[in-house]
C-alpha cells in the first residue's frame, strides 16, 4: 500500500509539471491539482487516460457557461473590432473570421485601422481579397480614427452585414497607445452608439502569465466580448485562456490553428483538452 | 515584488546562526513562486531553486547581514551566473560579408529586428543589407523595404522565387557592393514543421552565417523551452534576442532560453522604432526577473 502511495505520489507530480508547461499558471494548476487528488481517491488514476477523462469533465464545468458563437444577426451592420498586443494574429485573424462569415453568406466590409506599422495596410488588402471582402484604407493617415469614422460610415450607407476593424498592436502599458483604442472605441460610437456589437482580444497561443495581465488592462479600456487564442498548432497549449476565463468570464470564441484563411476554429472545449495531450 | 514577499519570511531566519533546510523552506517556496509567475520554465525553476538551495545551506550567517539578504543575495549573484554574467556581443569576424540570419516564430519581431540591426550596424560605421527572404506573409517583402527606406538601408527583395535564390543572389549583389554585413529576414515558423524547418536549415548551408539569432517574444510562456531548444538543436544557433521588453512582462523566459540552449542573449528591443535597441546585461535583468 506504501508503493502505491509512492507512485501516486511521483505521478502527481508529474501532472503538477504537466499543468505548468501548459501555461495554466499557479492559481489554476493547483485548483485543478486539488481536483484530481480528489478524484484519484475515489478512482485511482493510473494512465494519462485517466487524467485525460478527469479534466475533460473538471474543464466541460468550467466552460460550461462559454458560448463561442457571434450574434452577426443581431445588427446591420454588425461591427467587430479586434485588438491586442503586437504580433498576436489580430491581422490574419481578422482575413479568417472575414472568410469564416463569408462561407454563412455574410459580406463584410474589412476597415484598415493600423495606420502606423509598415505594410500594415498593404498586409490586410491582400487577406481582404483572399477573403472575398470589400476594403478601405487611408495610406496616408496619421491616425486611425479619420478611416475608421469613414470606413462605418460606409458600412452604415451600404448596410454592409459585417464591418471587421482591424487595430494597431499595441502594449498595454503604454498609456497613450491605449487611450487611443479609447478614442477608437468613441469614434465608432458616434456613428452606432451601441458598438462595436463585438470585441474581440486576440491572444498569442505562446503568451505566458502576461495574457492575464493583457485581458485585465485591454478590458479597462472596452468592453471585451471575447478571446481569440492564435497559434495553437504549434506546442504551446495557451493554458492562460482558462485563467482568463475564470477571472473575467471572457468567452472563448476562437483558436487559431495556422497561417492559411481556413484555419479558424470556433472553440470547443473537448478539442481543447485532447490537445493538450497532444 | 519578490523583495517585499521575502522580507516577511526572511525575518524569520533573523537570529538563526545558520541557514538550515528547515528554515529555507518557506524562502525556496516564495522563490519559486515568483519564477513560475514570471514564466521561468518549471523545470529550469525546479533544478534553480534546489542548486541555490544547495549553496545556501549551511552557509555561516555573516554578522554584518541578515541571513535573509544572504539568500537573496545568492539568488541575484545565481541568476545573473545562469543569465550569462556579462554580456556577448555580436560576431562580425571573419571575411567580409558576414551574414546574420535571424529566425524565430511567428510574430516574435524578426523583421522590425532585422531593421534594427541594420540601424545598429550601420552607426558603427558598416555598410548593411537587409534581405526579404519571407516569401509567405502577405507584404513581408513590402514591410522589410519600407523599414529599410526609413533607416536608409538597402533591402534586397525579389518576389516570385524561393527563399534560397534570394539568398543566394543578395550574396552576389552584397559583394558587388561591397557589403560588409548581411541581414537575413526569415518567415516566421513552428520548430515542429518539418517542411519550414528543412527550409531553414538550407539556408544555413547556403549562407554560412556567422550569426542565426533566435527572436523570441519576450511575453512568451513555458513553451519558450521547448521552442527555443528545437532550433537550438537543428540550426546553429548562436545567440538570442528578447523583443517587446518595453512591455511589463517579467521575461522569465530568458532564464529558459538561455538554460536549454545554452546561447547568450544578445540584444533586448524595447520597442517598435529602428533606434529600440539595447545591449543585454544580466545583472539588469536578474533584478527584471525577480520584480
Ligand atoms: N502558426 C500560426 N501562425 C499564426 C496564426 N495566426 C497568426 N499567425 C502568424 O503570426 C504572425 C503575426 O500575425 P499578424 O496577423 O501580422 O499579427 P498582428 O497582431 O496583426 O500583428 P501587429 O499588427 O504587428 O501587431 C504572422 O506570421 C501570421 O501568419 C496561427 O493561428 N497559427
Ligand atoms: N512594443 C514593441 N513592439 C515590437 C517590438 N519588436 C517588434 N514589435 C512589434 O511586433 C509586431 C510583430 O513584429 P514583426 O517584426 O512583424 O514580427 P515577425 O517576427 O517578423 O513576424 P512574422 O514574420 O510574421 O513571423 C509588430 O507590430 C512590431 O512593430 C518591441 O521590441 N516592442
Ligand atoms: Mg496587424
Ligand atoms: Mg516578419
Amino acid at each position: 500500500f506504501g508503493k502505491e502511495i509512492k507512485i501516486n505520489k511521483n505521478f502527481l507530480e508529474q501532472i503538477e509539471a504537466f499543468l505548468y508547461q501548459s501555461d495554466f499558471g499557479i492559481t489554476v494548476t493547483e485548483s485543478l491539482l486539488r481536483k484530481i487528488e480528489e478524484a484519484s481517491r475515489k478512482l485511482p488514476i493510473t494512465n494519462y487516460q485517466d487524467l485525460s477523462n478527469i479534466l475533460r469533465e473538471e474543464f466541460r464545468e468550467r466552460f460550461a457557461r462559454n458560448n463561442p458563437e457571434i450574434p452577426i444577426d443581431s445588427h446591420k451592420p454588425f461591427v467587430l473590432l479586434v485588438v491586442g498586443v503586437n504580433g498576436s494574429g489580430k491581422t490574419t485573424t481578422l482575413g479568417k473570421l472575414a472568410y469564416f462569415f463569408a462561407q454563412q453568406g455574410k459580406k463584410s466590409l474589412i476597415i484598415a485601422g493600423d495606420t502606423y506599422r509598415a505594410a500594415a495596410i498593404e498586409q490586410l488588402e491582400l487577406w481582404a481579397q483572399r477573403a472575398g471582402a470589400d476594403f478601405i484604407k487611408n495610406p496616408d493617415a496619421k491616425n486611425p480614427s479619420g478611416i475608421i469614422y469613414e470606413g462605418v460610415q460606409k458600412g452604415l450607407h451600404d448596410q454592409t452585414d459585417l464591418l471587421l476593424i482591424d487595430t494597431a498592436g499595441r502594449l498595454h502599458n503604454k498609456a497613450n497607445l491605449m487611450e487611443e483604442l479609447r478614442k477608437i472605441v468613441r469614434v465608432i460610437q458616434k456613428l452606432i452608439p451601441d458598438a462595436p456589437h463585438e470585441s474581440l482580444l486576440i491572444l498569442d497561443g505562446t503568451v505566458g502569465q502576461n495574457g492575464i495581465v493583457q485581458a485585465r488592462e485591454f478590458g479597462k479600456i472596452l468592453p471585451l466580448t471575447g478571446l481569440v487564442v492564435t497559434k495553437l498548432d504549434g506546442t504551446a497549449k495557451g493554458g492562460v485562456l482558462t485563467a482568463i476565463h475564470e477571472k473575467m468570464g471572457l468567452p472563448v470564441k476562437f483558436v487559431g490553428l495556422g497561417e492559411k484563411i481556413d484555419d479558424l476554429l470556433p472553440f470547443d472545449v473537448d478539442l481543447y483538452v485532447d490537445s493538450l495531450f497532444g | 515584488q519578490l523583495r517585499e514577499n521575502l522580507e516577511g519570511v526572511l525575518k524569520k531566519l533573523r537570529g538563526q546562526g545558520k541557514i538550515t533546510e528547515a528554515n529555507i523552506q518557506d524562502t525556496m517556496r516564495e522563490i519559486r513562486q515568483t519564477l513560475l509567475e514570471a514564466d521561468v520554465n518549471f523545470t529550469v525553476a525546479r533544478d534553480f531553486i534546489q542548486h541555490v538551495t544547495e549553496k545556501a545551506l549551511g552557509v555561516q550567517v555573516l554578522k554584518s547581514i541578515t541571513p535573509g539578504q544572504q539568500i537573496i543575495k545568492i539568488i541575484h549573484e545565481e541568476l545573473i551566473h545562469l543569465l550569462g554574467e556579462e554580456n556577448v556581443p555580436l560576431n562580425l569576424s571573419g571575411l567580409p560579408p558576414t551574414v546574420i540570419m535571424l529566425v524565430g516564430l511567428q510574430g516574435s519581431g524578426k523583421t522590425t529586428f532585422a531593421a534594427k540591426l541594420a540601424r545598429h550596424l550601420k552607426e558603427q560605421g558598416k555598410r548593411p543589407l537587409l534581405v526579404a527572404a519571407d516569401v509567405y506573409r502577405p507584404a513581408a517583402i513590402d514591410q522589410l523595404v519600407r523599414l529599410g527606406e526609413h533607416i536608409d538601408v538597402p533591402v534586397y527583395e525579389q518576389k516570385g522565387v524561393t527563399p534560397a535564390k534570394i539568398c543566394r543572389q543578395a550574396m552576389e549583389k552584397a559583394r558587388q557592393d561591397n557589403t560588409n554585413v548581411v541581414i537575413v529576414d526569415t518567415a516566421g515558423r513552428l520548430h515542429i514543421d518539418e517542411k519550414m524547418m528543412n527550409e531553414v536549415k538550407e539556408l544555413q548551408n547556403l549562407l554560412h552565417p556567422r550569426e542565426i539569432l533566435f527572436i523570441a517574444d519576450g511575453m512568451i510562456g513555458q513553451d519558450a523551452v521547448t521552442a527555443a531548444r528545437d532550433f537550438n538543436d537543428q540550426l546553429s544557433v548562436t545567440g538570442v534576442v528578447l523583443t517587446k521588453m518595453d512591455g511589463d512582462t517579467r521575461g522569465g523566459a530568458a532564464l529558459s532560453i538561455k538554460t536549454v540552449t545554452g546561447k547568450p542573449i544578445k540584444f533586448i528591443s524595447s520597442g517598435e522604432k529602428p533606434e529600440d535597441l539595447e545591449a543585454f546585461h544580466p545583472a539588469r535583468f536578474a533584478d527584471r526577473i525577480l520584480g
